[in-house]
């Protein structure tokens, strides 16, 4: 799953 | 989170604490970009602005904030405090350069079309040639100092092992970010030549001196 725009990396 | 992931984040931690250390210590920022570190303030600024808006984990906050505060005090000792050991002469590279086409990639090229998400896309696309002022500054003078490709290898390894992370991601939690691994393969591949020099030299003692 492509993750959208809860970026959860630094 | 996964320890690719925890030592990348750990492996940039400490290239950020040995570059202040180094600026600190020798209270010098001689063989340093300063245009480099506007550009890693920038990526922080327009990457870790969801700070205001989402909370992920007190991890993710503390490191945010630290990368953060980081970047803008290396700034000030680069700019303010040691400007007299600013190497203006050497450091001379068009960041505009990288700053405009990073822009407008991000605005042809994104999940969203938000606000958050193209400053988050933007940090992305700068950060993968962040680095050029420096590699080319070290190039014009043709050495470095050790500490300063200590900076140097800590920070690209910092992305080499997030290209790890986004692999076990993948294949364990079924995610992947595009944007973000064909920007860090860019960033990892942009420090394959210094990797190599590292390690051939800088590992057996000697300085790290370019081929003229």
């Amino acid at each position: 799953t492509q993750n959208q725009s809860s970026h959860d990396e630094l | 989170m996964n320890i690719f992931r925890l030592l990348g984040d750990l492996s940039h931690l400490l290239a950020i604490i040995i570059l202040l250390l180094k600026i600190w210590k020798t209270r010098s920022c001689a063989g340093i970009s300063g245009k480099s570190q506007i550009l890693f303030a920038i990526v922080y600024t327009t990457r870790y602005l969801d700070l205001l808006t989402t909370y992920i984990s007190a991890y993710n906050t503390v490191m945010k904030l630290v990368f953060i505060v980081a970047s803008y005090a290396t700034v000030y000792l680069m700019y303010v405090k040691f400007k007299a050991t600013y190497d203006h002469n050497h450091d001379t590279f068009r960041i505009e350069f990288l700053l405009v086409p990073a822009l407008i990639l991000a605005l042809l090229i994104n999940h969203e079309f938000t606000v958050l998400e193209v400053l988050w896309t933007f940090s992305i696309y700068l950060e993968s040639v962040a680095i050029l002022p420096q590699l080319f500054l070290v190039s014009k003078t043709g050495e470095a100092e050790s500490i300063t490709s200590h900076y140097l290898f800590a920070l690209g390894s910092y992305r080499a092992l997030y290209l790890l992370n986004w692999v076990y991601r993948y294949f364990v939690e079924d995610h992947y970010e595009l944007i973000a691994i064909v920007a860090g393969v860019v960033q990892t591949i942009l420090y394959c030549d210094f990797f190599y020099l590292y390690i051939t030299k800088v590992l057996k003692g000697k300085k790290l001196q370019l081929p003229a």
